[in-house]
């Protein structure tokens, strides 16, 4: 099973970080070896980790360095990481203006497959040459859609920009899934956006939802993912079922 | 009084679109003339207060379009609207690669505080070339910050790229005030994240604070302003506060 995921969403804070934080430690956990790489300037999903300090990051993937230099242990069994850097931010620009840049990361990768059954990509809240750089490099996408409205009007642009990759670069690419997140089933925005998502992208949206649930909101301030913070959480048991299912759907 | 603010954070979903349209909408309600310009590709200010179809944008700003061809009358009494479009993604690579391009707004709002008390610039999530074009022509620079971990981490970036700007293109540019959003007593969370920022950046953060209030998430939906939406709410009378406080602060 397995492959490669991009996790994408050009609306900000949807959950993307703690999705493919909390994904990648609850398949780690299960014995699958996992590989995350952050592709973020913000490095959320590097602190995510507890991972102050590192030499390299994803930045040096740009300049052809190999995938086994630039990626590291996590406190977390079989979980490497591939940290980020604020630098991307400079990176963005100049992929912009260099040809065939798009691919770095799918260069980067190549092979990568023989050593992590789950790789995992997460990205910037953009369509930016970061995002696009992923969604070359990527098999599948994970798009997570908060419940409120502005998530869901997301939603349409994402998925045209996913059919103009499919078109262009990279004709594999497909929708792994579209995962509800921070679902509060006592609000009716909440309970009309999840109607409405799965009502326009049914089998699409997968059956598991993650509820707002505060301990995903305060694992990360103690570098650590779900299953390590707060393992009887509700928030612990959404992503093990997001993992379950996902293996599933491979 | 009054000014250019640009509403500005790198990290995604913590309440730039909500702030920019509910300060702009409450302070046209107190009789101030508004401009709002929405300088994000996913054009959440835009349909934020109704605005459905528009035949120019933001994006004509740069072509060299004047102000008053692409500025259109909302529902609002006194507040009017530059759109954005999704066309917008493409314009940041192009402006990355276009000399002296990061003064195109700064050019087309030259003169506008004529006819504008307040002018908000609504920004996407990242620090690109759209950010930095506002960052360009703002004097001011409203910060909101959502009291979660991963919001906190990226004040730092956020105000060095500030300092940069000072440095650079604009001399003039300050912060304007940090506001924290999505603010919950009840949570340990948010009221650690409260007092790290209240100590780290004192009188720079706004007394007023925005709280988790169902109805903000709700009026986007409805395509108004929470002081049309739900005007009896903790979300309208938070933003009458920081509307009433920000006049005193410029
Ligand atoms: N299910 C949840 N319940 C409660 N809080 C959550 C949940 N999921 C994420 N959060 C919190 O919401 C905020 C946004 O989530 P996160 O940073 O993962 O989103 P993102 O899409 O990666 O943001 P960005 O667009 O900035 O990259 C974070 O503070 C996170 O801790
Ligand atoms: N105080 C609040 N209480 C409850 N919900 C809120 C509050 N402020 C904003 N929201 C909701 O949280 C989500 C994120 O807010 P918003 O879209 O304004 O953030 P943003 O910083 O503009 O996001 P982006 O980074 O994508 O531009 C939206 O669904 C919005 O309706
Ligand atoms: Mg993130
Ligand atoms: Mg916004």
């Amino acid at each position: 099973p397995g492959g490669v995921f991009a996790v994408s969403n050009q609306k900000g804070g949807v959950g993307k970080t703690t999705t493919a934080v909390n994904v990648a430690a609850c398949l780690a956990e299960a014995g699958e070896r996992v590989l995350l790489v952050d592709l973020d300037p913000q490095a959320n999903a590097t602190s995510g980790l507890g991972i102050r300090s590192h030499e390299s990051s994803s930045l040096d993937l740009l300049d052809g360095a190999p995938l086994d230099t630039v990626a590291i242990p996590t406190a977390y069994p079989n979980l490497t990481l591939v940290p980020a850097t604020g630098d991307l931010a400079g990176a963005a620009i100049s992929l912009a203006q260099l040809p065939a840049s798009e691919s770095f990361l799918a260069e980067a990768l190549r092979g990568a497959s023989r050593t992590y059954s789950f790789i995992f990509i997460d990205c910037p809240p953009s369509l930016g040459p970061l995002t696009v750089a992923a969604l070359v490099a990527a098999e599948k996408v994970i798009v997570p859609v908060q419940c409120e409205y502005y998530a869901l009007e997301g939603l349409t642009q994402l998925l045209e920009t996913l059919e103009q990759i499919r078109r262009g670069p990279n004709p594999a690419l497909t929708v792994g899934g579209i995962l509800l997140t921070m679902v509060d089933r006592r609000t009716r925005l909440s309970a009309d956006v999840e109607a409405e998502v799965r009502q326009a992208f049914s089998s699409l949206v997968f059956a598991a939802v993650v509820p707002r649930s505060i301990r995903l909101a305060e694992a990360p301030s103690h570098g650590t993912p779900i299953n390590a913070y707060a393992r009887d959480s509700q928030g612990a048991a959404a992503y093990f079922d997001v993992a379950g299912e996902l293996v599933g759907r491979v």
